[in-house]
């Protein structure tokens, strides 16, 4: 028996916008810790890993451990039936072949269950070691999304820099070149306006652009967006869940021929 | 250009 009551049901919904163009079919994971998603892009280039703890619930009950596949449109077409205000449940019986979703409007007057069908998915589970990143930057995610947006009607792909300056996101095309460099700025009010730039040592890694522009659907989920590289590892993409959890994006460089 | 470099390149399977 499976039953986790999300009291901000519209999390999920943002959640599934973040990553159903990313993913088609991805195996859901249940235990005590909370409710989980590991996932990589059909060509094997991103991986998504999502977790929204136990304790982020205001119900949750897990009996046993359990991988429950679910085809992410479909999940997704579910959720847009919830209100925005709807406390949102996931609820599966042992051995089940469907998953339900329970949605209620704040004030009970209005109580919609949404029944899917499971699928077997043979997906493949990756191990991310802990790792020392040569450089972190946090900064406002829509302000992330307006670079990655803007530099993807120019290039195809983007080079991130990290030196003593700043972080620079450069691009070219056919049409031209173009060069977005923010440098650090704590001094405004509010911390989720603020970029900060931890640099061990100077970075430079080449991404397609269009992964970047799919990861940041996930601008809603939160105010701010971290991005951590290594020059030997993939970069990571991540966006807090306030309270619950994260979703993080892995993505493989680009390397000269 | 470029090449792009595969998730599993970087990551064991479990």
């Amino acid at each position: 028996m499976l039953e986790l009551r999300l009291v901000q049901g519209n999390l999920l919904k943002k959640v599934l916008e973040a990553v159903k163009d990313l993913v088609t079919d991805a195996n859901f994971d249940c235990s005590s810790t909370g409710f989980s998603l590991q996932a990589m892009d059909s060509s094997h280039v991103a991986l998504v890993a999502l977790l929204l703890r136990s304790e982020g619930f205001e119900h949750y009950r897990c009996d046993r451990n359990v991988s429950m596949g679910m085809n992410l449109n479909n999940m997704a077409k579910m959720l847009k039936c919830a209100g925005n205000d709807d406390i949102v449940t996931i609820k599966a019986d042992d051995g089940s072949d469907t998953v339900t979703f329970m949605f209620e409007s704040p004030n009970q007057d209005k109580i919609a269950d949404f029944e899917m069908k499971l699928m077997d998915i043979d997906s493949e589970h990756l191990g991310i070691p802990e790792a020392e990143y040569h450089a972190i930057v946090r900064m406002p995610s829509s302000e992330f999304a307006r670079i990655c947006k803007d530099l993807s009607s120019i290039g195809d792909t983007v080079v991130i820099s990290v030196t003593k300056e700043g972080v620079k996101f450069s691009t070219r095309g056919d049409i031209g070149n173009a060069n977005v460099v923010c440098r650090q700025n704590t001094t405004v009010d509010k911390p989720e306006e603020s970029t900060t730039i931890e640099m061990h040592e100077p970075v430079s890694l080449t991404f397609a652009l269009r992964y970047m522009n799919s990861f940041t659907k996930a601008t809603p989920l939160s105010s701010t967006v971290t991005i951590s590289l290594s020059s030997e590892l993939p970069v990571v993409v991540e966006y807090k869940i306030a309270e619950m959890g994260y979703i993080r994006f892995y993505l493989a460089p680009k390397i000269e021929d | 250009g470029p090449i792009q470099l595969s998730i599993t390149e970087f990551y064991r399977s479990t």
